[in-house]
């Protein structure tokens, strides 16, 4: 079983984009996939045609302690579905002088679950849900928009991991750097790529995920894109990248 | 004065690049404005070319009570800017049993500052920085992209607004929503803003924001649009938006 968290403080990366497409790749390659929302926005939820995620079994009765993670768990598009509930907000201050405020997560996760990939989508900030998300996680992916602002968020990105390595979780990697809504004839697009490739060669998935319309509509049906459009860029994409996650296992 | 809170917990939907540009069209048209970066991870003081914010006197100090805010105001582009920090984040923890947490910028911001607008930057998320905003502001803009989940985000900020309403800022108004990345080829961009006028009518403002590179250009160069491509469409835009503003005063 591989737990990857997949996260970007910068918001509106395509985290969100991001988590579906490979959790449904991954599931058409073959894998048993759990998706966990971990945004109190919800947006993974509302994404995969959920109405109302706060009335259901969720994440944050799973981190209470409330409710076992197993029936937290719903069927969508072949894959388990973590709903999240915009009580994760609140965490930060509940928790606040729990010792184990950080492993929450970490705790209910575990082999017997019966998955090979467990995705996290993280909101779009540094609290105590990202950092028991990072905790965790064995790897993390991080998808970037190829803008001005992607490599000021890459020096305060490593500076959170190296923390989390040093004071949670030793075998965390941060493996994977993703170019989201690329466009080849954005001369700022292929200038941010090019300082990506010179800082993190080794991290930057080598397939990129173009802009592509489709992966926007797909939301509006409560699809992902394979199930959406087939035959678009954007499913295409993110296939390849699929493979060529699984390919660097 | 007029402070305006320029906020969507949703990520990635336009409020730094239109922090950053309604400032500077404000100036264009005659007016003193001052931009407060709210957001720890300081994307409005990067973009307006600061290489190290959080080495600055910054708007944190000034919340702490250990600056005068206005010896934390720089001049750049004609603009009063006060820069973030990265210990923003640590607000929330620190101010926990505090009785005046949700009024430490209200406090130290006054009439005698001599600004005609200023304008506060929010992160993308709802905690206690927003919540700050959301009390010291008398209005609230809210820049939308015209995809799927802006309609889910807009009835939890709805809820966000009434709640400070009610318990801290009874005057604050929701005024003005503004359509970004907009491109009328989208048919989910036509849709999108055909519900926002549905349910947003009076607050829809009728310039639109269009999809324009030169808008994610310019903070490579530390400019506004109007320094750095004064005769895009961007620049046009934001000037209209701008136009718009003052006449609704
Ligand atoms: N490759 C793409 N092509 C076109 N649109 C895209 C692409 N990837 C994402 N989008 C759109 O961009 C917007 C932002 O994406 P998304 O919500 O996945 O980002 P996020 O990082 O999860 O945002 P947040 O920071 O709010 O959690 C969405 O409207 C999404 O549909
Ligand atoms: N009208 C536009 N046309 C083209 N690009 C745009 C436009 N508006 C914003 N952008 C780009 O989209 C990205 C997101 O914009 P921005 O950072 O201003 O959003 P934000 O809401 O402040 O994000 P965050 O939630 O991280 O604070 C940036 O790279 C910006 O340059
Ligand atoms: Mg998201
Ligand atoms: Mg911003």
């Amino acid at each position: 079983m591989k737990i990857i968290a997949i996260t970007n403080q910068k918001g509106g990366t395509g985290k969100t984009t991001s988590t579906i497409n490979i959790g449904a790749g991954l599931t058409r390659l073959g894998n048993r996939v759990l998706l966990i929302d971990l945004d109190p926005q919800a947006n993974l939820s509302f994404s995969l045609g959920l109405n109302d995620p706060a009335n259901m079994p969720n994440i944050y009765m799973v981190l209470k302690g409330e409710l076992a993670l197993t029936s937290a768990v719903i069927e969508i598009n072949n894959m388990g579905l973590i709903p999240a509930s915009p009580q994760l907000v609140n965490l930060e201050t509940e928790m606040a002088g729990d010792q184990n405020k950080a492993i929450l997560l970490k705790k209910v996760l575990d082999d017997r679950l019966g998955f090979d990939y467990i995705l996290l989508d993280c909101p779009p900030s540094y609290g105590l849900i990202t950092l028991n998300a990072l905790t965790a996680a064995q790897e993390i992916f991080v998808p970037v928009q190829a803008e001005f602002l992607a490599l000021q968020g890459m020096s305060k990105l490593l500076e959170t991991v190296q923390n989390v390595q040093r004071e949670h979780n030793p075998t965390l990697e941060f493996s994977g750097i993703i170019a989201t809504r690329y466009d080849q004839r954005r001369v700022l697009n292929r200038e941010v790529i090019d300082s990506l490739l010179e800082h993190f060669r080794d991290k930057l998935f080598t397939t990129f995920i173009h802009e592509n319309i489709a992966l926007a509509e797909a939301p509006s049906f409560g699809q992902d894109i394979f199930s959406y459009r087939p035959d678009s860029n954007g499913a295409r994409d993110y296939l390849a990248l699929c493979q060529e996650i699984m390919e660097r296992r």
